[in-house]
């Protein structure tokens, strides 16, 4: 039997996460990796970015990269 | 793999301009 995935790309999960700190897509996209997730790479590309669009959250650059931040 | 990791990230952000 498929064992159920442990790790969620959920609105809410993606929101937890830019709650705690910015973060680049890079480091969203190794939160929900496909193998904790079951999700293919693609559906996690879409899946993720219409989470963003609906979150549209704060951006700021940090190091010279772009990160996403929500404050509550 | 870090280099499926950097071009689901260049998808990512491919989707994202669009709407940035």
């Amino acid at each position: 039997t498929p064992s159920s995935s442990d790790v969620q790309l959920t609105e809410e999960a993606v929101r937890r996460y830019l709650i705690r700190k910015p973060m680049t897509t890079k480091d969203l996209l190794k939160k929900f990796q496909t193998k904790r997730t079951g999700l293919s790479s693609e559906q996690t590309v879409n899946v993720l970015a219409q989470i963003l669009k609906k979150l549209n959250p704060e951006r700021k650059n940090i190091n010279d990269k772009m990160h996403f931040y929500l404050t509550e | 793999s870090s280099s499926e990791a950097d071009e689901m990230a260049a998808a990512l952000e491919a989707e994202l301009n669009d709407f940035m």
